[in-house]
């Protein structure tokens, strides 16, 4: 562990607790993807299924399980509970899209040929355009709300500083994962435009409103 | 070394 690593994991923690907070609070999931958060259940589901099989550290378990439980309760308040504030109209993007060619990358493209390891490859390759439903949902309506690019910047920073981690990895413990940094350079680069908007706006007060 | 498929990140 390294603190790149501990604050990425810490920096997604809290984009997961301000998106429930936000759904909670305003018991609304208005300017939220819901197709987004099927896709981050998914990546969890078919990423944190070695759970069953390896134990790494009660760290690695608790966060597993939490990302986890996370994702499927944002689901249920998105889908179940606030579906009436589901923004079906806006949210409309083909996840299939991303879901099929993420597939079969993973099955041309892996260490193994297992089972574990291409669902682990798969989470990988979805997760790096996870995000598109949302960036494009925020795009069709053309704002957000603050909390909701609070979500938004916590979560990509969450990968920006694992592109940190896999650097001191490298050059301290002589490891690197391929698969996994030229999928997170994808993910970090896919939220260079919102980074930038962030910070030009959303940091000095103002809303974060797209150029129409 | 390239690490195989003991992914030890979240």
């Amino acid at each position: 562990m390294n603190i790149f690593r501990l604050l990425g994991d810490l920096s997604h923690l809290l984009a997961i607790i301000i998106l429930l907070l936000k759904i909670w609070k305003t018991r609304s999931c208005a300017g939220i993807s819901g197709k987004s958060q099927i896709l981050f259940a998914i990546v969890y589901t078919t990423r944190y299924l070695d759970l069953l099989t390896t134990y790494i550290s009660a760290y690695n378990t608790v966060m597993k399980l939490v990302f986890i439980v996370a994702s499927y309760a944002t689901v249920y308040l998105m889908y179940v509970k606030f579906k009436a504030t589901y923004d079906h109209n806006h949210d409309t993007f083909r996840i299939e899209f991303l879901l099929v060619p993420a597939l079969i990358l993973a099955l041309l493209i892996n260490h193994e040929f297992t089972v574990l390891e291409v669902l682990w490859t798969f989470s990988i390759y979805l997760e790096s355009v996870a995000i598109l439903p949302q960036l494009f949902l925020v795009s069709k309506t053309g704002e957000a709300e603050s909390i909701t690019s609070h979500y938004l910047f916590a979560l990509g920073s969450y990968r920006a500083l694992y592109l940190l981690n896999w650097v001191y990895r490298y050059f301290v413990e002589d490891h690197y994962e391929l698969i996994a940094i030229v999928a997170g350079v994808v993910q970090t680069i896919l939220y260079c435009d919102f980074f930038y908007l962030y910070i030009t706006k959303v940091l000095k007060g103002k809303k974060l409103q797209l150029p129409a | 070394t390239q690490n195989q498929s003991s992914h030890d990140e979240l």
